[in-house]
């Protein structure tokens, strides 16, 4: 564990705490795609399935059911929550989500590091994961009024992962030069899906004013 | 170069 991944999962945790606090003080989630939210269950349950297998840290351990039950959590209010679920932004959130489901999971049993059920559904979590933020960018791109705290949470998430591509460069040059192809190329993607709004969201912040993307 | 899982990340 280097400093890098610890501001790293400390900036994905800080997203999921600026979320739940916009939906549980707001009592609105305005602005939030659900299919985002749908999709990082996904990704998390899939993922996390080593969670039986295969034990890194009690770090690690604590985090990944923190991030399985934060995500089932928020898709509940989104979804159940009888205040909350009367705010979701149905008719702007209409990507069409579960097509991203198919290709990467295509993309997973053609390239996993080794051909066993977890790794698969392993490397189909990297995968998903690289673009399940799409229907939120697209979502932020249709709202004429994007709150702070929406704002600040499609951040930070995207600061997550940028500074996992910093803790990759420290860990190939501090441990004995290991390659990750899967994460490292899905991890750049990933960010690099975030560079149109970090230019406008930093543009923002500069001039002190209202979040806006342009569509 | 060896190439590795990255299961010890998140």
């Amino acid at each position: 564990m280097n400093i890098f991944r610890l501001a790293g999962d400390m900036t994905h945790l800080l997203s999921i705490v600026v979320l739940l606090l916009k939906i549980r003080t707001t009592k609105s989630c305005a602005g939030i795609s659900l299919k985002t939210q749908e999709l990082y269950v996904i990704v998390f349950i899939t993922r996390y399935l080593d969670l039986f297998t295969r034990y890194v840290s009690f770090y690690n351990t604590a985090m990944k059911l923190v991030f399985i039950g934060t995500s089932v959590a928020i898709v509940w209010y989104m979804r159940l929550h009888k205040v909350v679920k009367q705010t979701y932004s149905r008719d702007e959130d209409t990507f069409k989500h579960y097509l991203l489901i198919p290709p990467c999971f295509i993309l997973a049993l053609l390239i996993p590091l080794e051909f066993t059920v977890t790794e698969i559904l392993w490397s189909f979590s990297i995968y998903l994961e690289a673009v399940a933020i799409l229907p939120q960018l697209l979502l932020l791109q249709r709202s004429s009024n994007i709150d702070n705290l929406t704002g600040s949470y499609v951040f930070l998430l995207g600061a997550y992962r940028a500074l996992y591509i910093v803790n990759w460069v420290y860990r190939f040059f501090t441990e004995t030069h290991k390659i990750r192809w899967i994460p490292w190329i899905s991890g750049l993607v990933q960010t690099a899906l975030y560079a149109d709004f970090f230019y406008y969201y930093i543009k923002s912040w500069k001039n002190h004013e209202k979040l806006r993307l342009p569509a | 170069l060896k190439v590795v899982s990255g299961h010890d990340e998140l």
